[in-house]
């Protein structure tokens, strides 16, 4: 059973996946912009880090994979102010 | 509610605001009266008042822009961001820009302008996001009939944290969001829909697939835009894959997952009287094609095949189904029935005719 309906998602772009949790953690997390996201710091990749604040804001499983419930809430519309920071 | 960093507020409770320009998808009139509106949410509960201003410097200046509007935020086109706001202060604080490439419009198609607007205002006013699923601040858009709109407690709370409590005699209150494992939690109607349970409450439903352990909270109007709040009673028809919804002396088909054409009907066309104003709650039983209506202390019996109330009826509660009260929701699943009477739920065997045990309203969620 879908768990989202009435419209079934559009098939997963593996491809844009990537870029999409990127650029939403940029936008509303304040993952800095070419700071290599994705070298260790203090133990753990910063995108990683910032994923899991994300995935704890809304009330999603904390697992800091981009999984289904989190591209999900990615791709909802929204307001353009970034949930922490400035 | 959060606050934005710093705690910025207006020093001010007289405000101006102005609109810049205006966006050709919607009359003018109805931007005019969708930002009048998104202002109101705010000066209703709190000491503030919105004036509006043309030709001079405004405390809030609203305006549609396209991409890249020179405030070091662009917009992205079509879904995505659909606008976003500065927080109090001078130039630019409190100014509310809105995406123009979107669709808006003053109903539920598109985004709905009054709903964006008022969300981008808590910002001007000093508000961050809340992470509160029901809140209006919440970040994610959410559709909510305007004649409907109630501002959530949560929002309350924190813009009256800000700038003090409403001047009006009575102060007002908002809806709180319902909470899976709250001891407390009640509802107005619950179905079974393919295989899954719906639990309605106010404008959620919260939702139980078998096979995951969470629950899953939505705004009815995520999935049918067209349904109002407060749903009274509800059933499933296996037979016929399609769930029936009561509100007053309405109810809607949902056949499949989509909203059957030519609904609402009048609960008449059932066979209720004209006495009967509301249904409280409603159950079908797969085995026998029979379904039962609940209303204040008596019930019906309504057949399935015949498509016509069965004779004798109605009957008292509790002269066939024993002490479980009124009845605020029902649903039957695998030859049991579950009747809930506010934080109460009792477990009935129809074949026995007893009831074979009492749970929490809440026993279904894992808590």
């Amino acid at each position: 059973v879908s768990s989202t309906f009435p419209v079934a998602p559009e098939t997963e772009d593996e491809g844009k996946t990537p870029q999409l949790v990127e650029s939403y953690l940029q936008n509303f997390y304040d993952l800095q912009r070419g700071s290599h996201p994705h070298l260790r710091s203090h133990g753990e990749n910063r995108l990683v880090a910032k994923l899991k604040e994300m995935q704890s804001f809304f009330g999603l499983q904390v697992t800091g994979k981009p999984d289904a419930d989190t591209l999900e809430m990615m791709k909802k519309p929204r307001c353009g102010v970034p949930d922490i920071g400035q | 509610y959060v606050f934005t960093a710093g705690n910025p507020k207006w020093k001010r409770n007289n405000l101006t605001y102005r609109i810049l320009n205006y966006t050709p998808k919607m009359r003018k009139a109805d931007v005019d009266e969708a930002i009048r509106k998104a202002l109101s949410v705010w000066s209703n509960v709190t000491p503030l008042t919105f004036q509006r201003v043309e030709d001079k410097e405004a405390d809030i200046m609203i305006s549609f822009a396209y991409r890249d509007h020179r405030d070091n935020s662009p917009f992205d086109g079509p879904n995505g961001q659909l606008a976003h706001a500065f927080q109090p202060g001078e130039g630019i604080g409190g100014d509310v820009h809105i995406d123009e490439e979107e669709a808006w419009t003053k109903d539920g198609r598109g985004y709905n302008l009054f709903i964006v607007v008022a969300h981008e205002l808590g910002h001007s006013l000093g508000l961050s996001h809340s992470s509160d699923p029901g809140a209006l601040m919440y970040p994610a858009y959410s559709y909510t009939d305007p004649n409907e709109f109630l501002l959530p407690q949560d929002d309350i709370d924190g813009i009256q944290a800000i700038y003090g409590k409403s001047n009006a005699a009575v102060q007002p209150t908002g809806p709180i969001t319902p909470e899976a494992c709250d001891p407390n939690l009640t509802f107005d109607s619950i179905t079974t829909l393919r295989g899954e349970i719906f639990f309605f409450k106010g404008r959620y439903m919260l939702r139980k697939h078998p096979a995951r352990t969470e629950t899953e909270l939505n705004f009815i109007s995520l999935f049918w835009p067209t349904l109002p709040s407060g749903i009274q009673a509800a059933y499933e028809n296996i037979e016929k894959d399609e769930i029936l919804l009561f509100k007053e002396d309405k109810y809607w088909v949902v056949r499949g997952y989509d909203i059957a054409p030519g609904y609402p009907k009048p609960i008449y066309r059932l066979g209720f009287p004209k006495t009967v104003k509301r249904v409280n709650a409603a159950y079908s039983d797969e085995t026998t094609g029979k379904t039962y209506f609940f209303v204040a202390d008596r019930y019906w019996r309504y057949d399935e095949k015949k498509k016509s109330m069965d004779h004798g009826y109605p009957r008292k509660i509790v002269s066939d189904f024993g002490k479980i009260g009124r009845v605020d929701a029902a649903f039957w699943k695998d030859g049991y029935v579950y009747f809930f009477h506010g934080t109460t739920q009792f477990k009935f065997d129809p074949r026995a005719k007893q009831i074979v045990g009492q749970m929490e309203s809440i026993s279904w969620f894992n808590c």
